[in-house]
């Protein structure tokens, strides 16, 4: 663990935290994307499917791990039931017309043909994993659907993108400090990632200089 | 399974 990687899941922590307390607060999840929710759902339940089968308690990391992976997976899922039952009224399902499906199928058939080993855990965290580095287009495709972009989601989208970049720092750091040489796939799908966000800072940063509200083009 | 494969990351 070093203080990138660390920095990263708080922020991704954080993130949820924010998207949650939009809701609540507002009692809308108006401007919320419920396909990129649906997304994140499953790459975290093909990701963390380890969670059958390794201990907590084996090591400290894998007891902050399991604590983790228990909070993105409970969090995601009672995410989606908010927006889709209890605020299901001022979710926005006209203008939420990604086609995820396609994002899911590119993302099997890239897991296919890219994985680390062939085994069903290994292909299914690939294919989580690709998936995860397309997951918030809905989300971007929305906001520019509608234009103009609450606060709270844009804090929300920024929080993912430096929680995404944190970890390109992590990487880094253990390229040199473990001689980690394998994790190719991770490595380029957080990048491609990590890029999608950039395009997203810019809009943001570019809102917050002129000090107006974020407009997506 | 996760450390096997050397996934350690969320």
């Amino acid at each position: 663990m070093n203080i990138f990687r660390l920095g990263g899941d708080m922020l991704h922590v954080v993130s949820i935290f924010l998207l949650l307390l939009k809701i609540q607060t507002s009692h809308s999840c108006a401007g919320l994307s419920l396909k990129t929710q649906i997304l994140y759902m499953v790459v975290f339940s093909t990701r963390y499917l380890d969670l059958f089968f390794t201990k907590p308690w084996h090591s400290a990391l894998t007891f902050y791990n399991t604590i983790m992976k228990i909070l993105f997976l409970s969090s995601s899922a009672y995410t989606i039931y908010l927006m889709q039952k209890r605020y299901k009224h001022t979710y926005d399902k006209v203008h939420d017309t990604f086609r995820i499906q396609y994002l899911i199928a590119a993302a099997a058939v890239l897991a296919l043909i890219f994985h680390l080993r062939l085994t069903v855990f290994e292909i299914l965290w690939a294919f989580s994993v690709f998936l995860e580095s397309v997951a918030i287009l809905p989300q971007l495709f929305l906001l520019q659907e509608t234009g103009e972009v609450e606060n709270i989601t844009s804090h929300y989208i920024f929080c993912l993108g430096g929680y995404r970049t944190l970890y390109i720092f992590n990487w880094v750091w253990r390229y040199f400090t473990e001689h980690r040489r394998n994790q190719w796939l991770a490595w380029g799908c957080g990048t491609v990632q990590t890029l999608i966000y950039a395009d997203f800072f810019y809009y943001y940063i570019l809102s917050r200089k002129q000090g107006k509200k974020l407009r997506l083009p | 399974v996760a450390a096997e494969s050397g996934h350690d990351e969320l």
